[in-house]
């Protein structure tokens, strides 16, 4: 009888390069599948299993921590050039698990899984007693701070009509009382001066997508609004292949921006020209 | 480690290859 070797998986180290060529591929997969809140960035490995996959290739195992960015999802701006959101702005942590395949030298995520989580607020107040703490983007104030800041923008906007698309974070800073939101916005066929009736424009055919930062502080008998957008140059997304693998789940199910042919800035502007603000 | 059965294994740093490091904070 022949002795059949069990197959078993093997340890990897977590820092081993090829665990981190995964790791990178894995929060790749997260960003390209994002369509909301923000990118991530790898953190730590926290464990990596590599199992043998009848007929040919291996099976990574493999859990990560990640950490977010300042970068929004819709944001085309490089992960590599995007910022970790530090503690004192209460940071946020995801913690991933993949099947990535190995085969033929080709990677390939098969699974994924992610869950994020804010930073303890026991923990930002030992380290920052004064920082603002995210605050649930339903609370009421949230949603008018957001509302105000793009009426604010809207009014002062030359260009299309925005409209809000989600907001991304908010918090309620204590001194001086305002609220601190970002949130994303989507180009209309309306010109921001001439809208009468907003629930009569429509979104681009072609996305355009931006991304805005708002204080709104209440006043006596006024709000004191300071927000800035940016318009992102809409991006061509090639649609990424995907194995037909029973039981595979990516994070999530759509790519960041719709499939569409690429748009040129308004009256040839380059994207950094289409920053605009703070609106006062 | 391996080592030959004569020979006695010396004592070394215990290798934890999992988890990895942190590259930024850990929350």
């Amino acid at each position: 009888v022949t002795a059949v070797p069990l197959l078993g998986y093997r340890e990897h180290n977590c820092d081993d390069p090829e665990a981190e060529q995964v790791a990178l591929l894995a929060v790749d997969h997260i960003n390209n599948h994002l369509q909301q809140g923000y990118k991530h960035i790898l953190n730590r490995i926290d464990k990596v299993k590599v199992w043998p996959r009848r007929p040919t290739g291996e099976v990574y195992e493999l859990e990560i921590d990640t950490l977010e960015t300042t970068c929004h999802a819709l944001d085309p701006t490089p992960l590599a050039n995007c910022s970790v959101r530090q503690v004192t702005q209460h940071a946020v942590e995801g913690d991933c698990d993949f099947h990535v395949l190995k085969q033929d030298g080709q990677f390939t995520v098969l699974s994924a899984k992610c869950d994020s989580t804010p930073d303890s607020a026991e923990d930002i107040l030992k380290l920052c007693p004064d920082c603002p703490l995210l605050t649930p983007l339903n609370d009421t104030r949230v949603a008018q701070a957001a509302e105000a800041a793009l009426t604010a923008f809207n009014e002062k906007n030359n260009g299309a009509y925005l409209q809000l698309v989600e907001i991304a974070r908010a918090q309620l800073v204590p001194l001086p009382a305002s609220t601190y939101v970002e949130f994303t916005v989507a180009a209309t066929d309306c010109v921001a001066k001439e809208v009468t009736d907003p629930a009569k424009c429509n979104l681009l055919a072609d996305k355009q997508y931006g991304f805005c930062k708002a204080t709104v502080a209440e006043k006596v008998a006024r709000e004191e609004v300071e927000v800035t957008c940016t318009i992102f140059p809409a991006q061509p997304v090639v649609p990424q292949p995907q194995p037909g693998v029973a039981g595979a789940a990516a994070v999530e199910p759509a790519p960041a921006v719709d499939p569409a042919s690429p748009v040129s800035p308004p009256d040839g502007q380059s994207p950094s020209s289409l920053v605009v603000g703070p609106v006062l | 480690v391996v080592v030959q059965p004569s020979v006695g294994a010396a004592p070394g740093p215990v290798i934890t290859p999992c988890p990895g490091k942190v590259r930024y904070f850990k929350i």
